[in-house]
């Protein structure tokens, strides 16, 4: 998996648990479609943390902090909020 | 707001809903009403009309699912995905289904059913989710109190720019006749108003889609649309009047009424005129007036009025009597009125009797619009 840009403190593991599913569904996170020659700057799963951040009015720090996992812990609609 | 990609919605108005199954967690009686009263959400501020049938597929299906449930999107158990539904179209277009792993309550514990089937109905209809927190459109669920549950505006606005405000739909019944879109001329001779009423200072005259906003010391006159004020409420408003000392308007149209405080819309509203105690026969109002002297509310109906004590909030009994035997001088039919300084003021097509509420006799003739400065 991608070293993201984690803050300290945090385990990645139990985080991206809980990130990894929801970005897949609900901001179109495509996993099986990573791509293999990661250019620095295109991380896909960054950008889709960006952009729920972003949709959620939360700061845009593309990374996995305590507002962003709390959010995404909420009890919600299943359709997804961005749309291909 | 947003909207799906490519914008669809349904291409008709009148919708039906069918619930497939139940859940355990809530009466049938109350998985029904929560229901009904989340299609009211959208029926109250669009022209849309939804019926429940009980047989064969409607277009909005309703029903409750764990985990997989064969529309590859299965629930995950218990918190997390509450429900999902289908933008407008064909087949599964349109239906909802709700996690029956979760606690679905018609209270605030647990999830409340009514909460989340309006949000979910908000898809079925073709909203997508909301960046605005406020919105019932915003993806997250949010426990309110359901009794107290108001529509966004920023959701109005986005149903409004789908399928149009509660009469903008094309007449197919009579008694929706289009209405004009141009503002009233209120200094043309034949100006006649379809209610009028004070509100904190002010006189508001309906006619139509607008309302007329007179300040008494200030002879400028303002026509503004009656759904900038109150967007979920119809246009065509037929009687209204204030109950100053409670801050509150009350709005008629047909068999329903509404309760306003400034431009908040009260909670529990529409109500139907028969709980103020008409007997059935009476289907709509033609003008109200209330009398803060007396406490005393008068609703002309035809030839007739009734008489309603706003203190002990029941009708006066040995009601209803002819109005020209009552109010000497007025008479047959009154459309619209109201109380100003000791002062009727009874509305007649494009004239208007001051009516003197001590002496009770007509002290003047006038033309509906003098109040406009014409």
């Amino acid at each position: 998996s991608y070293n993201l840009p984690v803050n300290h403190g945090t385990t990645l593991e139990k985080n991206l648990l809980v990130a990894e599913p929801y970005l897949e569904k609900f901001y179109g996170l495509k996993m099986k479609e990573l791509p293999l020659n990661k250019i620095k700057g295109n991380d896909p799963v960054v950008e889709k943390i960006e952009e729920m951040q972003e949709f959620f009015g939360l700061e845009v720090t593309g990374t996995l902090d305590s507002a962003t996992l709390e959010m995404m812990q909420k009890p919600r609609c299943g359709v997804p909020d961005v749309h291909d | 707001f947003n909207v799906f990609p490519r914008q669809p919605t349904w291409k008709k108005y009148d919708l039906t809903y069918r619930i497939m199954n139940y859940t355990p967690d809530m009466t049938r009686a109350d998985v029904d009403y929560a229901i009904e009263k989340a299609f009211k959400v959208w029926s109250n501020v669009t022209p849309l009309t939804f019926r429940r049938i009980y047989m064969g597929e409607a277009d909005i299906m309703i029903s409750f699912a764990s985990g997989v449930h064969g529309d590859f999107y299965p629930f995950d158990g218990r918190h997390g995905t509450l429900a999902h539904a289908y933008a407008p179209g064909p087949g599964i277009g349109g239906d909802a289904h709700f996690d029956e792993d979760e606690g679905w309550t018609a209270d605030i514990r647990g999830y409340n059913l009514f909460l989340v089937a309006a949000h979910e109905f908000g898809h079925s209809l073709g909203l997508d989710h909301s960046r605005d927190p406020q919105a019932l459109m915003y993806p997250n669920y949010k426990a309110v109190d359901p009794s107290r549950f108001r529509l966004s505006q920023d959701d109005v606005k986005g149903i409004q720019t789908l399928y149009g405000g509660p009469v903008n739909r094309p007449s197919k019944s009579p008694e929706l006749p289009s209405k004009p879109t141009t503002k009233p001329n209120v200094c043309s001779s034949s100006m006649t108003f379809d209610a009028i009423t004070t509100l904190r200072g002010e006189i508001i005259f309906f006619k139509d889609r607008f309302l007329m906003r007179k300040q008494l010391q200030n002879p400028k006159v303002s026509v503004d649309l009656l759904s900038l004020f109150w967007p979920s409420l119809p246009s065509g408003i037929q009687a209204a009047y204030e109950v100053e000392s409670k801050d509150q308007v009350f709005l008629f149209k047909d068999s329903k009424y509404w309760a306003v405080s400034g431009t908040n819309l009260l909670t529990g509203y529409p109500k139907n005129i028969q709980s103020l105690g008409f007997p059935s026969y009476v289907k709509k109002m033609d003008a109200a007036v209330h009398n803060p002297v007396t406490g005393k509310t008068y609703f002309f109906v035809g030839n007739n009025y009734w008489r309603y004590d706003e203190r002990s909030q029941s009708m006066d009994k040995n009601y209803p009597r002819q109005i020209a035997k009552a109010f000497l001088g007025v008479g047959p039919k009154v459309e619209a009125a109201f109380y100003y300084n000791r002062h009727y003021y009874f509305f007649q097509g494009a004239k208007q009797l001051e009516y003197d509420t001590f002496s009770n006799r007509v002290t003047q003739v006038l033309n509906s619009n003098s109040w406009f400065g014409c």
